[in-house]
């Protein structure tokens, strides 16, 4: 494993982090996507199928535990927590998960390395996982007021990303054979989502201001 | 032979 690839799966872990640590200390969830979320966790829940049948490292198990019961503990705590799911912006969060999940299942019914349930839902689970963001992104523009925890948050799952690429970089110039269009297309996709968001970010680091969205 | 690398990142 890269030092690229250790990064961004730290800053993706940082990213859980920070979240679970608004939600459960602050005990909000002002700003935060359920629909993002519970899409998360039917990206991890399909990609991470193969805990069971395969195993890479101790490593690679622990983060897929990690990222699986806290995706589904997120989208708990929203859901459920009698204090939490009071924060929950319901009318300003109004993506229909079904515009997204079909169009990647169908998608990954046509293009995926092989045509075996875990390689379609492998693909159906990155397909996903680029445009999972975006009922988050729309929520940001429309409450346009961004706490720092919800900023931070967005800003280290776009950094994970960012990281993720340098890391097939790396891979494909030290490792023989190391080509996975599927992976590289769907990463590449997901990163540029987040160029408007890293905009404004950074504009309000450079100002030391609060990071607001134009209208 | 070629290794599967496909599923070992997160």
């Amino acid at each position: 494993m890269n030092i690229f690839r250790l990064a961004g799966d730290l800053t993706h872990l940082a990213s859980v982090l920070v979240l679970l640590l608004k939600i459960h200390t602050i005990k909000s969830c002002a700003g935060i996507s359920l629909k993002t979320q519970e899409l998360y966790a039917i990206v991890f829940a399909t990609r991470y199928l193969d805990l069971f049948t395969t195993y890479i490292s101790l490593y690679n198990t622990l983060m897929k535990l990690i990222f699986l019961g806290s995706s589904f503990s997120i989208v708990w705590y929203i859901r459920k927590h009698k204090i939490v799911r009071r924060s929950y912006d319901k009318d300003q969060d109004t993506f229909r998960h079904y515009f997204i999940v079909l169009p990647c299942f169908v998608l990954a019914l046509i293009i995926h390395e092989k045509f075996t349930v875990r390689e379609v839902l492998w693909a159906f689970s990155l397909y996903l996982e680029a445009v999972a963001i975006l009922p988050q992104l729309v929520l940001l523009q429309r409450t346009r007021n961004i706490d720092n925890l919800t900023g931070q948050y967005v800003f280290l799952l776009g950094a994970y990303r960012a990281l993720y690429i340098l890391n097939w970089i790396y891979r494909y110039f030290t490792e023989p054979h190391f080509v996975h269009w599927i992976t590289w297309i769907s990463g590449l996709v997901q990163t540029l989502l987040y160029a408007d968001f890293f905009y404004y970010y950074f504009q309000s680091m450079k100002n030391n201001g609060k990071l607001q969205l134009p209208a | 032979e070629d290794v599967d690398d496909s599923h070992d990142e997160l």
